[in-house]
C-alpha cells in the first residue's frame, strides 16, 4: 500500500494542527526532513529525532510509522 | 536501506512537490 502525496499532505496538516500553538515544533520537524534529504542523518537518525519531537503524541508517531520502510517502527508508549 | 516513502514525505514537507 504505497502512500501518495495526499497522504503526506494530510499527515503534515495533522502535525501543524496539533502544534498550532507551538510552530517551532513543525519547524523542528522540517529541519529533521532537511537533514534527512541532505543525508546528514539516516533513517534511524530520523526515527530517533522524531520520536523525541512527537513524544506524548502517539497518533502522530503512528502516522509517521506509515512512512517508514519495512522493519522500522517507532514504539509508542502506552 | 532505501526509504522511498520517507523521502516522499520529506519532499512534500520541504517543497510540496513529488520527488
Amino acid at each position: 500500500q504505497r502512500l501518495k502525496v495526499e497522504d503526506a499532505l494530510s499527515y503534515l496538516d495533522q502535525v501543524k494542527l496539533q502544534f498550532g500553538s507551538q510552530p517551532q515544533v513543525y519547524n523542528d520537524f522540517l529541519d529533521i526532513m532537511k537533514e534527512f534529504k541532505s543525508q546528514s542523518i539516516d533513517t534511524p537518525g530520523v526515527i530517533s529525532r522524531v520520536s523525541q519531537l512527537f513524544k506524548g503524541h502517539p497518533d502522530l508517531i503512528m502516522g509517521f510509522n506509515t512512512f517508514l520502510p519495512p522493519g522500522y517502527k517507532i514504539e509508542v508508549q502506552t | 536501506l532505501a526509504a522511498p516513502q520517507l523521502i516522499m514525505l520529506a519532499n512534500v514537507a520541504l517543497t510540496g512537490e513529488v520527488n
